[in-house]
C-alpha cells in the first residue's frame, strides 16, 4: 500500500488519453489501455469511463525526458513509466516514456503490461516484492492473452476497494516459493547440468554448484513458450530438450527454441487417443525415452526415432506403486518421479524404488 | 594520469548505485564531501534496503546480483516512500 493509504473516494472513475505514441497504431494503444483498465475493474467494484477534451481522474500520456513533473525520464530502457497515487490534479495520472519501444507483443516493452502496472499506482498500490506480482518493480513480459492478475495484486487492490460484485470471486496465480512444502511441479528436466522445474508461468532453476534456487518467468528465457508446460526431457546426446503441452511439443536446441515448432506429438508415434503427456525422461545409457500418460507409459527409441513395440504398458507393472506421474527427470543414473509433494527415487538397474523424499528436496531448504 | 579502466568502472558503478538509490530508495542527493564516511554508511544502509526488498543477499555492497537487478528496466515509482 502507499503511505497514507490514498484511494479514490468513489468507484466510478474517469480516464483520458492525452496523446498517442507513433510506435503503435491508435487502435492498439486504445486496446492496451482498455485491457489494462479491465485487469483492475474485473477484481474490484471500480468502473472506468473514457472522457475526451476535459479533465479526468486518470490522465494517460506519453512523455519525453523532463516533462515538468520533477521526475524526468531517462531515455530508452531504465525507467519505462511512472504514475501518481490517487488525488487531485496530477494524482492518478500515468506517464509513459515516449522513448521506449512500445509494442503489443513480446518485442520491446508491452504497453498493456506496463500500463496495467502503472494503473495499480494510480489506484493506490505501491510496489510488491513478490517477484510474480504485477506490482513488482521490474518489467517482465507475459503474453497479454495469457495474462492473469496474480493473487498478490488481487489481495492488494481488494484491501483498498473491496471485492468485485461478481458472484464468483476471481483468483489469480500464486508465485511458487522453493521451500513451500506443498510445492508440486508441472514438469522437470535437466538442461546442460542444471535442473529446471516448471510450475505455471514460472521455472525454478537449480544449478548443482549454487545453493540458492533461481525463480524466473518461463517467458524471460523463451517468450515463444507457453506457460503450463506439462512434460519435458533432455536428450543429452543431441543437446536438446523437448517440452510438451497438450498435443504439441517444442524443441530447445541449446538455449533457443528450434524454428518450426511446435509440432504435433503424433509425429513421435503416439496414437490419436493420447491428448497430452504427463511426464517424460530419456535414459542416455540406453537411448530410450519414457513417456508417462495417465496410468500407462510408452517407450521411444531415440536412435530409431520411433516408439518401441509392446507399448503402452502399465506404469505399476514396471515402476511399482508410484501412482500418476506429474513430473520426472533422470540424474546420475537414478530416475526421480514426482507425484504431488512426494518424490520417488527409482533405480532403473534394480528396477525398483530405492528412496522417497519431499518434492522440494533439491532446494536446500 | 589517465584514469585506469578499473577506476573508471568503479566510478560508473558508484554512479549507477547512487542514482538508483536516489530514484527508488530515497537516498538524499546532497551529501556534503566532509560527511563522506557518513555518506558511505548512508548509502550502504539504503543499498541493504534495496537488497532486502528484492530478496538479494543483504551485503550493503554493489555485488553482481545487485548490479544486475539495478540494470533491469522498471517502473519509475520508488520502492519506498511517497511519490506525489
Amino acid at each position: 500500500f502507499t503511505t497514507g493509504n490514498p484511494k479514490w473516494k468513489r468507484n466510478q472513475l474517469t480516464y483520458r488519453i492525452l496523446n498517442y505514441t507513433p510506435k503503435m497504431t491508435k487502435d492498439d494503444v486504445d486496446q492496451a489501455i482498455q485491457k489494462a483498465l479491465s485487469v483492475w475493474a474485473n477484481v474490484t467494484p471500480l468502473t472506468f469511463q473514457k472522457v475526451e477534451d476535459k479533465d479526468a481522474d486518470i490522465v494517460i500520456s506519453f512523455a519525453y525526458r523532463d516533462h515538468q513533473d520533477n521526475s524526468p525520464f531517462d531515455g530508452p530502457n531504465g525507467q519505462l513509466a511512472h504514475a501518481f497515487q490517487p488525488g487531485e490534479g496530477i494524482g492518478g495520472d500515468v506517464h509513459l516514456d515516449e522513448e521506449e519501444e512500445w509494442t503489443k507483443d513480446g518485442r520491446g516493452y508491452n504497453l498493456f503490461i506496463v500500463l496495467a502496472h502503472e494503473l495499480g499506482h494510480s489506484l493506490g498500490l505501491s510496489h510488491s516484492n513478490d517477484p510474480g506480482a504485477l506490482m513488482y518493480p521490474t518489467y517482465s513480459y507475459t503474453a497479454p492473452s495469457e495474462f492473469l492478475l496474480p493473487q498478490d495484486d488481487i489481495d492488494g487492490i481488494q484491501a483498498i476497494y473491496g471485492q468485485s460484485n461478481t458472484a464468483v470471486q476471481p483468483t489469480g496465480p500464486i508465485t511458487p516459493r522453493a521451500c513451500d512444502p506443498n510445492l508440486t511441479f508441472d514438469a522437470i528436466t535437466t538442461l546442460r547440468g542444471e535442473i529446471i522445474f516448471f510450475k505455471g508461468r514460472y521455472m525454478l532453476r537449480k544449478h548443482p554448484a549454487r545453493t540458492e534456487t533461481e525463480l524466473n518467468f518461463i517467458s524471460l528465457f523463451w517468450p515463444k513458450l507457453p506457460s503450463g508446460i506439462q512434460a519435458a526431457y533432455e536428450n543429452v546426446e543431441r543437446d536438446e530438450v523437448l517440452l510438451f503441452k497438450e498435443d504439441k511439443y517444442w524443441v530447445l536446441r541449446g538455449y533457443d527454441i528450434a524454428p518450426g515448432y511446435p509440432k504435433p506429438i503424433y509425429r513421435l508415434g503416439f496414437p490419436k487417443t493420447v491428448r497430452r503427456v504427463n511426464a517424460a525422461y530419456s535414459d542416455e545409457a540406453t537411448g530410450k525415452t519414457y513417456f508417462f500418460v495417465a496410468d500407462r507409459y510408452w517407450r521411444y527409441d531415440e536412435k530409431k526415432r520411433s516408439m518401441d513395440h509392446g507399448y503402452p504398458r502399465k506404469i505399476v507393472s514396471d515402476f511399482g506403486k508410484i501412482g500418476r506421474v506429474d513430473a520426472v527427470f533422470i540424474k546420475d543414473g537414478y530416475v526421480y518421479f514426482f507425484h504431488g509433494t512426494t518424490q520417488f527415487q527409482f533405480d532403473p538397474r534394480a528396477k525398483q524404488v530405492v528412496g522417497q523424499m519431499k518434492s522440494i528436496s533439491w532446494f536446500n531448504c | 594520469f589517465p584514469v585506469t579502466p578499473e577506476a573508471e568502472d568503479e566510478r560508473k558503478t558508484l554512479e549507477l548505485v547512487e542514482s538508483y538509490l536516489q530514484n527508488f530508495y530515497d537516498l538524499q542527493r546532497d551529501h556534503q564531501p566532509h560527511l563522506r564516511s557518513k555518506g558511505e554508511n548512508h548509502l550502504a544502509a539504503k543499498l541493504k534496503k534495496m537488497q532486502e526488498f528484492f530478496g538479494l543477499e543483504v551485503t550493503g555492497k554493489p555485488d553482481p546480483d545487485t548490479l544486475e537487478m539495478m540494470k533491469k528496466p522498471r517502473c519509475g515509482v520508488p520502492d519506498v516512500g511517497n511519490y506525489v
